[in-house]
């Protein structure tokens, strides 16, 4: 804001206000879910990586906006990555979650105990990254300003960004990250989706907060 | 900014339903 010309000031703590209304969760939710739902293709998770600049004028990062996991249509079961040791450790992890989530009476629920997917599992560990300054798949896309979309198990384990090649030991095949205002929208799938100019027309149009 | 763990947290209590609900109906 310019101290200067107070109505400036003014109109810059509305635009302010006006974009944090578009980046509560609840907004974000629904344009996850709208995305997904309406999408012709069988997305397992979309993710909204929020852009922030830094304290004390420091790089911009992407971190967690919010996400949503739809999980496998297939219903065949797929050989997992995960030995019994690690399964135990994942059910481990999700029971103490849920104790943090719910209280720690809540540890008894039988659904925490249910297998923790490869899907899951990545999409439960995304939750603690974070891309500085064009790093990563997300922040790749972010920083060029372009998609970047990569179908194929073999084009993601090839890939030199660590996200995309620890996706595809979990399972995903596709793996898109689209830059939007403010942020990146990301979607995986265990399927092998080609590029499709739909996806991105929806994702602009449902995640172009500035108009 | 506080925002992220909020978020994190949301999103997690969210997943977690989710999961409950794909259990029970599995």
């Amino acid at each position: 804001p310019n101290p200067a010309d107070p109505s400036k000031s003014s109109s810059s703590a509305a635009a302010t206000a006006a974009t944090a209304q578009f980046f509560n969760q609840e907004t974000l939710q629904k344009r996850l879910l709208a995305l997904m739902e309406g999408a012709q293709e069988s997305w397992t998770y979309a993710i909204f990586w929020q852009s922030s600049v830094a304290d004390y004028g420091g790089p911009s990062q992407l971190g967690w906006g919010d996400g949503y996991y739809k999980g496998e249509e297939n219903k065949v079961k797929r050989k997992t990555a995960a030995s019994p040791a690690e399964q135990e450790n994942r059910k481990k992890v999700l029971r103490e979650l849920n104790s943090l989530i719910s209280g720690p009476q809540s540890s008894a629920d039988d659904a925490v105990d249910e297998e923790v997917t490869d899907t899951e599992w990545f999409f439960l560990i995304s939750m603690a990254q974070s891309f500085v300054n064009g790093s990563g798949l997300p922040g790749q896309a972010s920083y060029s300003s372009s998609p970047i979309w990569i179908a194929g198990a073999d084009r993601l384990s090839v890939s030199h960004c660590e996200r995309a090649r620890q996706a595809q030991i979990f399972g995903i095949e596709t793996m898109v990250c689209i830059p939007s205002s403010n942020g990146v929208v990301e979607l995986g799938s265990t399927e092998v989706i080609f590029q499709s100019s739909d996806l991105m027309t929806k994702v602009r149009v449902l995640f172009n907060f500035n108009g | 900014s506080s925002a992220v763990p909020q978020a994190r947290k949301a999103s997690l209590a969210r997943f977690l339903e989710k999961r409950r609900e794909r259990v029970m109906n599995s």
